[in-house]
């Protein structure tokens, strides 16, 4: 068991030291053992530092960063072991749009191997889907599903 | 492993029958504020077994069955069906096509079948161990929710990869 | 002071139950005193009806209504009593664009009273400013501040 | 009262002085993710008086002086210098201009100042309190908190509306 949390754990580490400088555009990351020796009792820490910037506490990046970083780490994972579908509800409403557009761009690489439903209010998503459902509440209080065409939104 | 199909009935706002239908790739889900498209999400999470009514921002499990508005009366039962191509095993189950159930009533009686056989929801919770939507599943985002991991602690990080392990 | 506070706290209930239904285009919302004969220890509730929805608790609503509701009762405070200046980060990241514009539309109407500061990445808010400042970083981990065309961001 | 002009030097990703002109309305602030808004906004906060250094994302308040780059050295110092019109005395002063100055250095020694002159902490929120500035203040709602009074208690929603009362 911990032989197999290992094996996990450096396949995740590997894969999130990957993505996030394709993710952020340059900088670097990673994920170390809290207890290296004690496997049943470690915990896992995250250490990241953008492109051009000094390596500091979590706490300190910007809520951009922050959640390009959370996602970084589900596509590290998705990696390592795909899920069989992955829902995510409005995950990148605080990103930029050049980040979105790299976030999109993501969501294309791994819907090979992941089914990914995703709620969002951002054009640069929606453009990437392969289709829209939209909820509507034409009647007060009650949610209804409609199809909606890709073409009205890319042009929006 | 495919989710292929997604029905609700008096789930939240879903006061009416719906049936989403699902492919492989991206699904878009769009939709003003306050239209449902939330609600949807935590449907997946009900009948995949979620039992924190926190979780799903009620404060008892009723809160789940749709309310009533002004114009239309409440309803006394809330039910969400999910449909699964299973051809793969990821679920762990020997069946290709796996349709799990779960309903809730006003009076507190809760159902849960797969494949129309009623069973516990322990029996549905279990399909879903070790496949990454299991309790604790980085699979399943909630809104304002996406640097959660950042905040927790180590030990519950580790608990996410001992889960896909 | 306990007649002080009452008279504000009616000041801010009566602005907030008329705001409410002009920012959500109906609905209703109440503030009410949770120990209305002891003003001394007595908490404020909150509850919010969007349009056409049932009443029911705060948590149900979805994450814009969430946000619209708070934005609402920080202009009611702000019309019983302006602040001198307030600053917004990215209060309206969870706003569908038409509520983007209603938010919008009540900056300009209480900018006479409060001189708003307002981060923001949605251009909605934008082309509601009176000008534009930009932060960027082009040395890289340096914040440097430009100025902004708002024509630029009207026609994106 | 009106905001006129907010200087930082060496305070989080502003190493460089930077001045900035604040006019009556509406202002926007734009850019890039982690390009320095949020900073900004908390350079403000600093300067009245923010004592957490929680509240301003950092472990400890030294969190706050820039810490250097890839290219370029930490400095020895933060400092953030806010000007007020005062002429309706909406700040408890008397005078009609009002420069409000915080510096913190490496060694932790703190300097404030109003008006050039060297005062203590206390004066600086003082200047700021039953304004809707103070400790508390909603007129400043910082990214990811605008919801934060939804969730309060309702007595801290209570002591929010003694605070402009
Ligand atoms: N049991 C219920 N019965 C009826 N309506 C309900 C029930 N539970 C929640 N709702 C309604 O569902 C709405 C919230 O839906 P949801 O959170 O899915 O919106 P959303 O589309 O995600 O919006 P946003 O874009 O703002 O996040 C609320 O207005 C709430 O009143
Ligand atoms: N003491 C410091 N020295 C140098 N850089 C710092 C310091 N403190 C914070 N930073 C940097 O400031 C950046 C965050 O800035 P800020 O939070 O203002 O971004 P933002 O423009 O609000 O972004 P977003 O749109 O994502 O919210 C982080 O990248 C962080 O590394
Ligand atoms: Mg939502
Ligand atoms: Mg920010």
């Amino acid at each position: 068991v911990a032989d197999r949390f290992l094996e996990t754990f450096q396949g995740v580490a590997k894969a999130f030291a990957r993505i996030f400088p394709i993710m952020f555009g340059g900088g670097e990351a990673r994920l170390t053992l809290t207890l290296p020796d004690d496997l049943l009792h470690t915990g896992v820490d995250i250490s990241a530092q953008p492109p051009g910037k000094k390596l500091q506490q979590l706490s300190l990046l910007s809520g951009g960063e922050r959640a390009l970083t959370a996602i970084t780490l589900l596509f590290a994972i998705l990696q390592v072991r795909p899920a069989p579908f992955c829902v995510l509800d409005e995950v990148e409403a605080s990103l930029d749009d050049a980040n979105i557009d790299r976030f999109a761009h993501f969501l294309q690489q791994y819907q090979k191997h992941t089914q990914f439903i995703v709620i969002t209010h951002r054009r640069g998503t929606m453009v990437a889907a392969d289709r829209l459902y939209g909820v509507t509440m034409q009647e007060s209080g009650v949610s209804k599903m409609v199809s909606v065409s890709l073409k009205e939104f890319a042009n929006q | 492993m495919g989710l292929t199909r997604l029905q609700l009935k008096g789930f939240k706002s879903f006061a009416d029958a719906t049936t989403i239908e699902f492919s492989p790739g991206i699904t878009g889900i769009v939709g003003p504020n306050g239209s449902g498209k939330s609600n949807l999400s935590e449907s997946m999470r009900w009948v995949m077994g979620e039992q924190s009514a926190k979780g799903l921002r009620g404060n008892q499990m009723a809160d789940v069955i749709f309310a009533g508005t002004a114009l239309r009366p409440a309803v006394n039962m809330a039910e969400v069906t999910m449909t699964f191509d299973n051809r793969d095993h990821a679920l762990k189950s020997a069946l290709k096509t796996l349709v799990v159930r779960r309903a809730l009533y006003t009076d507190g009686t809760s159902e849960y079948a797969i494949n129309g056989k009623t069973c516990r929801l322990k029996d549905i919770t279990d399909l879903f161990m070790d496949s990454g939507l299991g309790k604790g599943s980085f699979a399943i985002i909630g809104q304002g929710r996406v640097d959660e991991i950042l905040n927790s602690k180590p030990e519950t990080r580790r608990d996410l990869i001992e889960e896909v392990a």
